[in-house]
């Protein structure tokens, strides 16, 4: 068995597959790009120019041996169906396709596989950047929690946690402050909190949303 | 001013265009393609359609006047990288552009964008979700230290925080249990682990590592 198998050299797939490989995973690519496959072979476990994705060129390359496929086909939208359907048929136990759209993305949900949008995901992640400039970083813990990562401004410069009551006025833990190069994960009730300290707090995700505009 | 100016409506500019939209924000936007200019009218403040991106078809069309410009333009890197040089040549005090190769993001960073790479980021993060099946989210907050969110397995079922001494054995300190429809944020030492509980955890990189690891 190989661990992964990446269909679609573009820049997701190729990105895809080559961080795997520096990850140190067995990784079989297959593109009808002979330049790609050239470009990438070094840096794979295996590699070959398929003509198309049909289902004997697919099991003659071995994908019906990987544990998992990622089909990186996006501007080809038959394409990528028609191949997301051959391996999902060729019996791999995960596949995972790209979509460019909703309606690629339902088709192909539809047939079994995982969908990622790359272009999307990654729009929404910097919209959210940009429409939220105190918020540095971001986890999703549940529908209702969250814990996010905050630049400080001087509304706080110099007051301690225990003299704010941060947790009872702001309705969120303190985990960590990052302050220039330095970490400071052992959160005590005298320590005083300073002008762009970056904060990690978690708590309800409106009382995070009230603590940025707080701050603003 | 408006807040947002958005130039190309590809995968990625249409959906930055909207989500940033959506948060409240005043957006322009401007592609040369009309049909995608029209899909997103009604949504956005402004939307023009232009035949070539240059100073005066810019200037007319208000990119002056935006807070931060994105450039979403990759295919066409010639049109992406001088639609970037004559935004900035505008006074625009923030831009950021598009780039889908390291050469294309070097040139749009020299002449003073500040670079995405949509394929290249979300490939990478799907890299790490594939090759880290217990880390279910990450947050960076420094060179050495990070919060992930880890999926339990059976291994430490039934165990108190207290009785395994877990932040000396570990090195790590939990900040929340999600435990199906649950989010448990105060963590006190009797607290029972369970198999399949998510714990977000905060400490060193290598410390989370080992961690995910000895769970395995
Ligand atoms: N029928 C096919 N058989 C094999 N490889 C294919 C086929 N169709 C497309 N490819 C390859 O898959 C890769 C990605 O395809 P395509 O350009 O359609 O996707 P994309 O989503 O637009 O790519 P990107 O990730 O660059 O945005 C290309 O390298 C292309 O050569
Ligand atoms: N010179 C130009 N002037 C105006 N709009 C342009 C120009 N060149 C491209 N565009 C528009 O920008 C959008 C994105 O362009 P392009 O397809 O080159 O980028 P892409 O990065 O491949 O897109 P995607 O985000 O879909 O991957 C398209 O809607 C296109 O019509």
């Amino acid at each position: 068995t190989i661990a992964f198998g990446v269909i679609g050299l573009g820049r997701f797939g190729f990105s895809l597959a080559e961080m795997l490989a520096d990850n140190g995973r067995e990784v079989l690519v297959l593109d009808n790009n002979e330049s790609k496959v050239r470009q990438i072979q070094d840096k794979v476990q295996q590699a070959f120019v398929i003509t198309q994705p049909d289902k004997s060129t697919l099991e003659e390359a071995g994908i019906q041996n990987c544990g998992t496929v990622i089909v990186c086909i996006g501007e080809h939208v038959e394409a990528s169906i028609l191949t997301t359907l051959n391996v999902i048929e060729l019996g791999v136990p995960r596949v995972i396709a790209k979509a460019i759209s909703a309606e690629h993305g339902r088709v192909l949900q539809k047939i079994g596989a995982e969908v990622v949008y790359p272009e999307r995901d990654r729009a929404v992640r910097l919209a959210n950047t940009l429409t939220r400039p105190r918020a540095m970083d971001y986890l999703d813990l549940s529908d209702q929690y969250a814990i996010s990562e905050i630049r400080l401004s001087n509304r706080l410069h110099g007051k301690t946690i225990l003299g704010l009551e941060f947790r009872k006025r702001f309705g969120l833990n303190i985990i960590a402050i990052v302050r220039g190069n330095e970490t400071i994960v052992e959160i005590t009730p005298d320590l005083q909190l300073k002008t762009e300290d970056l904060i990690a707090v978690v708590g309800k995700k409106e009382s995070i949303l009230k603590f940025e505009r707080y701050l603003a």
